[in-house]
């Protein structure tokens, strides 16, 4: 059998939000070291990929791999039955043909379970090479999320470069360019490796689908190499990590 | 704008 409790169960509602307007049927891959999801939006352009380590939970059980296909539409939909300071328990049988959820309020007087049925679904699973990033920055995420949407206001793109001392995004539209630079002293920014820019551009409406993470972490580590895919990652806390890879625009 | 690239470009097919 397999059962995950998460004490703060909004936590995994937050990361159900953050993701359904991205993926709408997934696997999710239950093994006795946790829980993983990895899926791609309909245009093969994002992939969400999220992991969360059984030393997270606060109770965790998991008798031998399972994949449980759902949709995370529907999901989404039983997680507003999800209250704040509720507990949340993932569980089913071996061969399940239902994922159960159960929400427990911290008095212990109230819960609310239900029965989402599961769906087979065919993996398009795709292997993520290693890369070793060249550049790499981590910021305030809020800070970013509310710079991404400004920019969408001003154009579809935008160019990231990460430098040495700064990071920049510039923006090109009908209306005209700019650029918001933000310089790596500050502690909300720093880069990591410092000796390696990189320019590439990304659609902005794909970044404002990621940011529905900021809640989730005050941080966000963007990852860039020449010729990759950006990737944007949230720390779950104590939990894992929740990544979004980008596939980048490119000038013909 | 530059053409959207898609990320089975990049990534291999398992």
């Amino acid at each position: 059998m397999f059962e995950a409790k998460l004490t703060d169960g909004t936590i995994f509602k937050k990361i159900i939000e953050a993701i359904k307007d991205l993926v709408t049927d997934v696997n999710i891959d239950a093994t006795p070291t946790g829980l993983s999801l990895q899926a791609m939006d309909s245009s093969h352009v994002a992939l969400v990929n999220l992991h969360l380590g059984m030393e997270g939970f606060e109770r965790y059980r998991c008798d031998r791999n399972l994949t449980l296909g759902i949709s995370i539409t529907n999901l989404a939909k039983v997680m507003k039955l999800v209250n704040q300071n509720d507990s949340i328990t993932l569980k089913c049988e071996d061969e399940p043909t239902y994922l159960t959820i159960v929400c427990q309020n911290q008095k212990h007087d109230r819960t609310t379970q239900f029965n989402v049925n599961l769906i087979t679904l065919d993996s398009e699973h795709l292997g993520i090479p290693e890369t070793e990033y060249t550049s790499e920055i981590t910021m305030n995420s809020g800070e970013f999320s509310k710079l991404c949407k400004e920019l969408y206001a001003l154009s579809e793109t935008v160019e990231f470069e990460i430098s040495t001392t700064f990071v920049k995004f510039a923006v090109e539209g009908e209306i005209g360019s700019g650029s918001i630079k933000i310089q790596t002293s500050a502690d909300e920014a720093e880069t990591s490796r410092p000796e390696d820019t990189v320019k590439l551009s990304f659609a902005l409406r794909y970044l404002n689908l990621f940011n529905k993470a900021y809640s989730l972490s005050n941080q966000v580590k963007l990852s860039m190499a020449a010729e990759t895919p950006l990737v944007v990652e949230y720390e779950v806390e104590s939990l894992g990590t929740l990544k979004y890879y980008l596939a980048p625009k490119i000038t013909d | 704008q530059g053409r959207q690239t898609t990320l089975q470009l990049f990534f291999s097919g398992e």
